[in-house]
């Protein structure tokens, strides 16, 4: 099965 | 002070109307170049960028930038009273309580005024990098639209790749399974070609929920790009004539 990940572990908060 | 005149208004309701479903509120800035916008959803899964350039209006004076923090519902209310042809007006000062909104026919004999209270958000804002993707395509918006709707029908999650020949959307799920492959095309300058250019393979998921409601925009552009490399986020960007775009990211899925 595939698991969503999230956009914060690619773009790095300011 | 912003004041910022649209003539075709309805480039600005077909922007909110892309945007309603996806983002609940958000800051709007407003700069003196243009008028950006950036929102994630609370679960971090996919994000959206606007832009509307400042020499894309008829008219537009923003001396310093104001951030205009909008409930996209209240919003979507409002503007639906905007007739398509409808000149839009957006006009707010710089104390960010109100934004105003007028709407006038063509024959300048009706004119609508509304104003819409706006919020004090506290919004979460990512530093988008600059990436180079493996793949891009360029293809019909309507096709993309099509890809999702029916692919929907059969799972949850949509698995993408790409050759040099065409752009292939897989889906598994209870009921068995399905595929599209898209074609690219001779030359394509002409808005119904579909290009593919490659520097390296990528085979990718995402959720097919998300990607479908990005097509909510389709309304405003006859082509779309998509860029996607392995284990990346995707960028799915509708141009908004010459005066900016939506662009919308989504996280990957990812083995287990």
């Amino acid at each position: 099965s595939k698991r969503q990940t999230s956009l914060l572990s690619f773009f790095p908060s300011p | 002070m912003l004041e910022a005149r649209l003539a075709q208004g309805n480039v600005l309701k077909k922007v909110i109307d892309s945007l309603r479903d996806l983002v609940n509120e958000a800051n709007f800035e407003f700069t003196p170049s243009g008028i950006t916008l950036q929102s994630m959803d609370s679960a971090h899964v996919i994000l959206v960028s606007l832009l509307l350039r400042a020499d894309g209006f008829d008219n537009y004076r923003c001396d310093r930038t104001i951030p205009v923090g909008i409930n996209m519902a209240s919003l979507s209310k409002i503007i639906r009273a905007a007739a398509n042809d409808d000149a839009i007006t957006l006009r707010a000062d710089d104390n960010g309580e109100s934004l105003n909104l007028i709407f006038e026919a063509p024959n300048a004999g009706r004119v609508s005024d509304y104003e819409l209270k706006l919020m004090d958000l506290d919004v979460e804002q990512v530093a988008l990098p600059d990436m180079s993707y493996d793949v891009t395509v360029r293809m019909p918006s309507e096709e993309l639209q099509r890809v999702c709707r029916d692919l929907s029908a059969v799972g949850e999650s949509v698995t993408i790749n790409a050759t040099k020949e065409s752009i292939n959307f897989g889906v598994k799920g209870e009921l068995g399974s399905g595929s599209i492959a898209i074609r690219s095309t001779a030359p394509v300058d002409k808005k119904e070609g579909v290009s593919i250019s490659m520097r390296q393979p990528a085979d990718v998921s995402f959720s097919l929920k998300f990607l479908t409601q990005f097509t909510k925009a389709t309304p405003l552009s006859e082509t779309v790009r998509l860029e996607f490399s392995n284990e990346c986020p995707m960028l799915v960007e509708y141009p908004i004539g010459d005066m900016g775009y939506i662009r919308f990211y989504l996280a990957p899925k990812v083995d287990d």
